[in-house]
């Protein structure tokens, strides 16, 4: 464990919990797409299999827990208890456009041709293309809320955190995973664009609003 | 180590 990975790890579930905390707050989750959520308990719930087979320990166990968790809670939040105010209507992003080929590759590129390890692999090619539903709805409507933004911001930060973590490995532990590098890679590059906007406008105070 | 060793990470 090192300062990259902890800071990720923690960045990632401050994002989780703003998320929930702003639409259960707003009792609404208007602007905020269900499909990329759906997506991200997919993504937990096929990489933290393993909960059931190997312990590393209480730290990985709970937060492993703790993410799941609150990725259903929310899909929850979304698809039931204020489903009247889920904007459907803008959460358009084909999944199976994703999911599909997400799903082949990993049979084919893995460590491994083993169901926890296909299911693994298939969890971290998915999570890198997670939030393009999100994305696509906010340059559909050309707006998000500010709490929308941090949340985005949290998430796209943790997996850049990480590519330092894997750096960090790679020169002080002499491991590497080039799985989860590439796809951490790629996932980090579909937040330039956000992050760009994020910091020139958000931070000045200004609502993230796309050019017509 | 041997890639993909042990999945310690989140």
């Amino acid at each position: 464990m090192n300062v990259f990975r902890l800071t990720g790890d923690l960045s990632h579930l401050a994002a989780i919990i703003i998320l929930l905390l702003k639409i259960w707050k707003s009792r609404s989750c208007a602007g905020i797409s269900g499909k990329s959520q759906i997506l991200f308990a997919l993504v937990f719930t096929t990489r933290y299999l393993d909960l059931l087979t190997s312990f590393i320990s209480l730290y990985n166990t709970s937060m492993k827990i703790i993410y799941v968790g609150c990725a259903y809670a929310t899909v929850y939040l979304i698809y039931a208890k204020f489903r009247a105010t889920y904007d459907g209507n803008h959460d358009t992003f084909r999944v199976e456009f994703l999911v599909v080929p997400v799903g082949g590759l990993a049979f084919l590129v893995n460590h491994d041709f083993s169901p926890l390890e296909i299911l693994w692999t298939f969890s971290i090619y998915l999570e890198s293309v997670a939030i393009l539903p999100q994305l696509f709805m906010i340059s559909k409507t050309g707006e998000a809320e500010t709490i929308t933004t941090h949340y985005l911001f949290c998430l796209g930060v943790y997996r850049a955190l990480y590519l330092f973590n894997w750096i960090w490995r790679f020169y002080f532990e002499g491991f590497f995973d080039m799985i989860a590098i590439v796809a951490g890679v790629v996932q980090t590059i579909l937040y330039c664009d956000f992050f760009y906007l994020y910091i020139t406008k958000v931070l000045k105070g200004k609502k993230l609003s796309l050019p017509a | 180590p041997e890639e993909g060793d042990e999945k310690d990470e989140l």
